[in-house]
């Protein structure tokens, strides 16, 4: 466990809290992409079967414990309990385009030809797109509350903060995993955009609003 | 090389 992890990990802790924090007290899941909820529930599912065959610490089991509980948690409040304020209307992502490629792709480029591995990779390179349908929502509606993207901004930070652990565990582990790397670089990417907004719009007490 | 108890990331 080096720093870049440590603090990736809190902040991928942190993005999820915000987002619990921001339905409840508001009441409402407006703005919130339910579909890319649905995704990240199979990101945390898929990723972490191996709770059941291997423990690694009480740490990492808690951590994932938590945010497989919580990304169910997030979409029950978006489909039920909170559903009068999901914006289905403007949540049109077509998620097949993603899961499909994405469930090939798991099974051509592996690690190991096994069922564990194989839905190992598929979660690995479905997180990578599984925030798209959210993207997609905040530039169809032109906005984003700020909390919505306080975040947004941890989300995208905990891959970001995972490319430097991973750098970090090359140079003194000599650990290296292409698929993981690979993955996460895209993840990364596909934030920059809202990163800017980000630094140039939320921080200096704008909400994120794009022309029309 | 890996295996699958290299996955200890989250």
């Amino acid at each position: 466990m080096n720093i870049f992890r440590l603090v990736g990990d809190m902040s991928h802790l942190l993005a999820i809290i915000i987002l619990l924090m921001k339905m409840w007290k508001s009441r409402s899941v407006a703005g919130i992409s339910g579909k890319s909820q649905i995704l990240f529930a199979i990101v945390f599912t898929t990723r972490y079967l191996d709770l059941f065959t291997s423990f690694v610490s009480i740490y990492n089991t808690s951590m994932k414990v938590f945010f497989i509980g919580t990304s169910y948690v997030t979409v029950y409040f978006i489909y039920q309990h909170f559903k009068p304020t999901y914006d289905s209307n403007h949540d049109t992502f077509r998620v097949e385009f993603l899961i499909v490629p994405v469930g090939g792709l798991a099974f051509l480029v592996n690690h190991e030809f096994s069922l564990l591995e194989i839905l190992w990779t598929f979660s690995i390179y479905l997180e990578s797109v599984a925030i798209l349908p959210q993207l997609f929502m905040v530039s169809k509606t032109g906005e984003a509350e700020s909390i919505t993207s306080h975040y947004l901004f941890a989300l995208g930070s905990y891959r970001a903060l995972y490319l430097l652990n991973w750098i970090y565990r090359y140079y003194f582990e000599g650990f290296f995993d292409l698929i993981a790397v690979v993955a996460g670089c895209v993840q990364t990417i596909l934030y920059c955009d809202f990163f800017y907004l980000y630094i140039t719009k939320v921080l200096k007490g704008k909400k994120i609003s794009l022309p029309a | 090389d890996h295996d699958h108890d290299d996955h200890d990331e989250l």
